[in-house]
Order: C-alpha cells, then structure tokens, then sequence
C-alpha cells in the first residue's frame, strides 16, 4: 500500500460519507443520480465477489464491506425513504443505464485476465465503474445548479481516481512485472470523464462562486 | 491463483 492509493481509497471513501451526509442532513436527494448509485451498486457487489474466496487483508475486506453496504444503502434511501424519495429528481435522470451495463458486460465476455465467472464479473464491474458516473454527470448538467456537497462529492470521486492513477504509475516504477491493463485503461477513461466538471469546478472554487455547469 | 491475487486494489 502506497500513498497514493491510500489517498485515492481516503477520498472514495470521503465521496460516499460526503453523499450519506447530504441524504441524512438535508433529507433530500436532489442532483444525486439514482441510476449512479445503483450502478455502484452493481458495480461493488460484481466485483466483490471474491470476499467469499480470497482474504486479502482486513483493511481490504473491511473497505469492501464498507463500499457494498454504502451504496446499498443510498439506494435503499432514494427509493424507498418517505421522505427522501420524494426530493428525486426523476425528470431529469433519465440516462439510459441498461445500455451501459449490457456494454460492459460484452466488453468483459472480449477483454478478461481469464475466462472465469469470478474473472469476467470482475473486467465487467471495472468497465461499468469507469462509465458509472455518466448519468449523475448528466443529471447535473441538466439541474445547471449544483449544490455544495454534491459538487464535493463528485470532487472527491474524480479525485479517488486521479489517485489511483498515481498508484498505478507508481507501482508500475517501484514494482517488477507490475502491469494492470484493464484496470488501468479503464481507469484513464473513467478519470477523463471528469475533466470537464473538474475544469468548472476549480473555476468556481478559484472565484469562490456557486458551481454551474453550461448547458 | 496468481490472476485473482492480482485484484488486491478495490
């Protein structure tokens, strides 16, 4: 563990205690991305598969623990709690998600380390975790005002891969034989998917002004 | 396996 991907797990972790907060303090959910949310969903419990095969270590097991219940329990907030349910903004989170599932998993049936169920489940949750962020990012664009701890939450998220680019080069320096390609190529997609809200988000922070995002 | 030690990042 180096401190880069510490930092990148610190800020992913950071990310969901930011939105958790939100849903809890402000009892709404509105610019939050129910379909994002559900992907992560998916996303961890495709990928965590593994918690019933291979321990890594505690911290891993924890952190994964961690990441599956969290996001579950954004989802089971959004659809099911009286009164943050009824701050969802259903108009407007109307990406096509299916279509990015089915993607992934025909990406992961192509492009795996081996072809196993663990395996392919594993390549097809890092393919739909790089793509996962697409409908909170339209969601925003369409609401045009972003709130505090929202923008913060999408902040941290882009700022937990950025580090984990950091990780890879990293490791690829100071370990032998060290090579991730697709979580790596995934990675450098999902990370470039924020450089247009990163770009409006420093310029709000740097003229301490409400992020907006241009239609 | 060697693959799935691989996956030791979350």
């Amino acid at each position: 563990m180096n401190v880069f991907r510490l930092a990148g797990d610190m800020t992913h972790l950071l990310s969901i205690l930011l939105l958790l907060l939100k849903i809890y303090a402000t009892k709404s959910c509105s610019g939050v991305s129910r379909k994002t949310q559900e992907l992560y969903a998916i996303v961890f419990i495709f990928r965590y598969l593994d918690l019933f095969t291979d321990f890594i270590s505690v911290y891993n097991t924890f952190m994964k623990v961690v990441f599956i219940a969290s996001s579950l329990a954004i989802v089971w907030c959004m659809r099911f709690h009286p009164v943050v349910r009824r701050s969802y903004d259903r108009e407007l989170d109307t990406f096509r998600y299916f279509f990015l599932v089915g993607a992934s998993f025909a990406l992961a049936l192509i492009w795996h380390e081996k072809f196993s169920v663990q395996e392919v489940f594993w390549a097809f949750s890092i393919y739909l975790e790089a793509v996962a962020i697409l409908p909170q990012l339209v969601l925003l664009q369409r609401s045009g005002n972003v709130d505090n701890l929202t923008g913060q939450y999408v902040f941290f998220l882009g700022a937990y891969r950025a580090f984990y680019i950091l990780n890879w080069i990293y490791r690829y320096l100071t370990e032998p034989r060290f090579t991730r390609w697709i979580a790596g190529t995934s990675g450098v997609v999902q990370t470039a998917l924020y450089a247009d809200f990163f770009y409006y988000y420093f310029i709000s922070w740097k003229n301490n002004s409400k992020l907006k995002l241009p239609a | 396996s060697d693959v799935v030690a691989e996956h030791d990042e979350l």
